[in-house]
């Protein structure tokens, strides 16, 4: 069951306390953080059924909570995912997707299944050498909705396939 | 000796090949340029002195010096282009480094900063800032916001309503960052859009900062009873901060319509293996 009130909960506590940086005891600033942990759970179930509802089809959602530092588990390991984009502003929007992936070449399809320009960079030595490498696309949302794109990792089979398919004729 | 570049359709970024920092942005759209010098700096919080015993801490930001160090007067610079992206991946320190990215299409530059941990062993606690030094002639204002809504001016060593007597020159003027802060000439405005609240200022005129971590050592003084100081090895922060530069008469158009594209970002949820491909309005 999905319920976004814990999470209400914990932000209403957090902002009547100022919850920032510093201005708590670190065991308090431990307890915010459990606060809002606790509270996004049940708001991704809730999310997932919204998703699920929308677009007629149940599937295992994943949040990626830790995008911002180049941290996802599905997007690095999965051979073939799908990309749910929501966009909540009330106009067209043309985003770039950022994703962690493991070193390759990947096939990213739109909502209409035509093949869409995508790169793999490297991200800076700095950074965790886990963590090397990102796939880039653009994705395109309508106002107040959601754009879901395919992405399949190709190996040396169907990267042979997918070259042979798109040098074939058009009427073909 | 040859230029260090980024660009796309609108936007051109120049780095210095000798210290790999931002020397110049470009509008190509609006035949704009600004010689622009972009670096990371910090101040030394200061413990208590013969004019206070007051402490920086996580309610009082105070600097011992008004002037900040430099993280590093250089950065190893390295540049990736491909179709959709070019970035420079500038590496200051061990503890400090940042992406300038410009997508294709895109029409302000993207700063991505990673700070920490803020080594605190030398004894001194530590603010650092990002800093963006151009020629604008501000005389002594910039322009700060209140999430998002209201756009305060702000003019250095002064308010409106009292006569102002500065006993901080640094802290004096910095002003809470909701989403933007930009400064002006008249012609040609500079503005930086943050990807969280931060404290900014512009301390001399046609230079903007924005503080983006700190670590200090002492307490305030103010009732929490502790340092802002983590446990461990400390905290490191990655940021964006997206920058325009525009004529005065496009300028609130660009600012305006990123901002909401920035706060109300797109969500993304995965889901592992095939489906059928959707697109709902």
């Amino acid at each position: 069951v999905g319920d976004s009130t814990p999470l209400k909960e914990a932000m209403a506590v957090l902002q009547h306390h100022d919850a920032v940086t510093g201005t708590s005891r670190q065991h308090v600033a431990n307890d915010y953080a459990r606060q809002l942990a606790v509270g996004w759970g049940p708001c991704e179930v809730l999310l997932s059924n919204a998703l699920a509802r929308l677009s007629g089809s149940k599937q295992n959602f994943s949040f990626c909570r830790e995008l911002n530092i180049s941290i996802c588990p599905l997007s690095r390991k999965s051979a073939r995912f799908q990309v749910t984009i929501y966009n909540p502003l009330g106009r067209k929007v043309d985003w770039i997707v950022r994703l962690p992936v493991s070193q390759g070449i990947f096939l990213v399809k739109d909502p209409n299944g035509k093949t869409v320009p995508s790169n793999v960079v490297m991200l800076p030595s700095s950074y965790s050498k886990e963590y090397q490498w990102e796939l880039l696309f653009s994705a395109s949302m309508p106002a107040l909705g959601f754009s879901i794109y395919s992405v399949a990792r190709m190996t040396g089979r169907n990267l042979q396939a997918h070259k042979m398919q798109s040098s074939s004729p058009k009427s073909n | 000796s040859h230029v260090l570049a980024i660009e796309n359709e609108h936007l051109r970024a120049t780095f210095d090949p000798d210290t790999g920092l931002l020397m110049r942005i470009e509008n190509m759209d609006q035949n704009l340029s600004l010689p622009v010098n972009q670096g990371f700096f910090w101040y030394t919080a200061n413990t208590g002195d013969a004019e206070s015993d007051q402490a920086s801490g996580a309610y009082i930001f105070r600097p011992t010096w008004y002037q900040p160090q430099p993280v590093s007067r250089w950065a190893q610079i390295h540049l990736v282009k491909t179709a959709l992206v070019q970035e420079a991946h500038q590496n200051f320190s061990a503890w400090c480094s940042q992406v300038v990215r410009l997508y294709q299409g895109q029409r302000h530059l993207e700063l991505e900063w990673t700070v920490g941990p803020i080594p605190v062993e030398d004894g001194w606690g530590k603010e650092v800032i990002s800093r963006f030094k151009t020629g604008l002639k501000t005389k002594g204002q910039f322009y700060t916001d209140s999430n998002g809504r209201e756009i305060l001016k702000r003019r250095r060593d002064y308010r409106p309503t009292w006569r102002l007597n500065q006993t901080e020159p640094v802290a004096g003027n910095y002003y809470p960052v909701n989403t933007r802060i930009y400064i002006t000439d008249g012609n040609m405005q500079l503005t930086v859009l943050t990807d969280r609240s931060q404290g900014g200022s512009s301390l001399k005129d046609g230079s903007l900062e924005l503080m983006v971590h700190r670590r200090l050592l002492v307490d305030d003084g103010r009732g929490v009873g502790e340092a802002l100081m983590e446990s461990g090895t400390g905290e490191w922060v990655r940021g964006r901060h997206l920058v325009l530069l525009d004529s005065v008469k496009e300028a609130a158009a660009s600012h305006r319509l990123l901002a909401e594209k920035v706060v109300l970002a797109p969500q993304l949820v995965l889901a592992q293996g095939d489906g059928a491909l959707y697109h709902a309005p």
